[in-house]
């Protein structure tokens, strides 16, 4: 059964888009079949996946405007990586959230457009602007789960709480079966006084200690620089820290599947 | 005559927060008098310097919404330390986007609000949330100038271009005076390639070479558990790498306003 999994935390810079690259690329080295969806208007996992932005070409934009009533599968681009798929983002869809405000089922344009394909995946992973607005709700409209990738720095963790209250609005409203199936702490760098104070509120709060993952992905330069490559760092650089975290997460995340 | 700054940066957690609440505060170490005002609804701004949000306290969503009139007056907290004044923020700023799309003059509520007490201060500091959408619009139209903090780091950089374009739009749609004063690399660790490899960027490409300042602030765990503390690092540590490169980046950013 597909896992449409949305990564998401309205703080921004905390590791969504490498979350969302990496652990599509480790499920992928683990026999998974992954669509990645970028709907996030920066497109930074679409450049991560070594795909750059293309005016041209028709990108998750033209699905939820409906624009030219464009069929899902012309916007599905392969990747270097077999198993590894991507429907792109654009910075169009910057414009997205004014122009759907007084649009019917404006939160569900995503779910329509993607519904003829979620099942030919195991899983789908999509990436979220660092806000909690129409975007992040249309992808929270379409998913199954949650990953809340949380660096462990007190602004990070503050901004949890109005997170899982919009999860559970979402909910009640448009998505009776949503919820977050796990917290990951990144950045993570135990040297550091603030990184375990974090970490230790994040083991030890009623609402977070069962979802935080066993696996930290540690800060670890690498994982800056395969950005900057355009490669998920489990192909770029497969014995560094990074590589290792983001497989052993993957693992993880396969694990509670059979929950 | 006061300077009234935008720091803005649609890439998430580049530093905004942390260089609106430290430049404010080395400011006022070399008396300056300085007016903070939070526009983000996560209210990281507020908290980092030491203030929580309330809801029985009017905050800049009153101001933006022009709730029972409040005068502008009504909003200012001092804060622990003298000459450093805040306007607080709140969660139901994020709502303000949605409420306001259909207002007149919608991108100049902030401008409006804040006409009456602006000439009291010698700068104005503004964050802003990691989108270009309409908060920021309302402190760009208000701004007499735009510092911006980029990560060394490919993501980041990439986002100044889109920063760049609406901030030109702004400038010839609302605000004629607005432009880039200074772009700030922030998270700065020249121990790695990445960041020696983006410096280089940032120092070469013909948009941004002339703004880049000479200080960088270097990434530094003191400047995030001064987060936690909802201190500035500037008070909180004064002989840490933080606190000494906050302060010389308030002294490079007073020696360019004399140009
Ligand atoms: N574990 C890590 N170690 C080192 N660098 C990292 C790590 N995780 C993320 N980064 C870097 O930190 C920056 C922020 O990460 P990323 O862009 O994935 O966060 P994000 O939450 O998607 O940000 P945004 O809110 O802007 O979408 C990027 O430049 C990324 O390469
Ligand atoms: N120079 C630095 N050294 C160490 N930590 C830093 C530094 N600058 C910022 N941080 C930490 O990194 C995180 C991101 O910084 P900050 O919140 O200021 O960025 P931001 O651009 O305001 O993020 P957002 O886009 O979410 O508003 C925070 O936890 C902050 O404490
Ligand atoms: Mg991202
Ligand atoms: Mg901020």
């Amino acid at each position: 059964k597909t896992r449409a999994i949305a990564v998401a935390n309205e703080k921004g810079g905390v590791g969504k888009t490498v979350t969302v690259i990496n652990l599509a690329a480790a499920l992928t080295l683990a026999n998974q079949s992954v669509l990645v969806v970028d709907m996030d208007p920066q497109a930074n996992a679409t450049k991560g996946l070594g795909i750059l932005p293309d005016d041209e070409r028709p990108s998750v934009y033209d699905l939820i405007m409906n624009n030219d009533r464009k069929a899902v599968e012309e916007t599905i681009l392969a990747t270097k990586w077999d198993g590894l798929q991507l429907i792109p983002s654009h910075v169009d869809l910057s414009g997205a959230e004014v122009e759907l405000v007084d649009a019917e089922g404006r939160e569900n344009r995503l779910k329509e457009a993607l519904a003829p394909i979620v099942g030919n995946y195991d899983f789908i992973m999509m990436d979220t602007p660092p806000s909690l607005s129409l975007l992040t709700v249309n992808v929270f409209a379409c998913a199954s789960e949650v990953l809340v990738p949380c660096q462990t720095h007190p602004y990070a963790f503050g901004a949890l709480a109005e997170l899982f209250d919009t999860i559970d609005a979402v909910r009640e409203e448009i998505n009776p079966g949503l919820f977050v199936s796990g917290i990951i702490p990144t950045l993570v760098d135990l040297r550091t006084r603030v990184a375990n104070v974090v970490m230790q509120q994040l083991k030890t709060d009623e609402r977070y200690r069962n979802l935080v993952f066993n696996t930290a992905i540690r800060s670890n330069t690498t994982i800056a620089e395969s950005a900057e490559v355009g490669k998920p760092v489990v192909f770029y650089r497969r014995g560094s820290y990074g590589a290792i975290d983001y497989n052993d997460l993957a693992d993880e995340l396969l694990a509670r599947s059979t929950k």
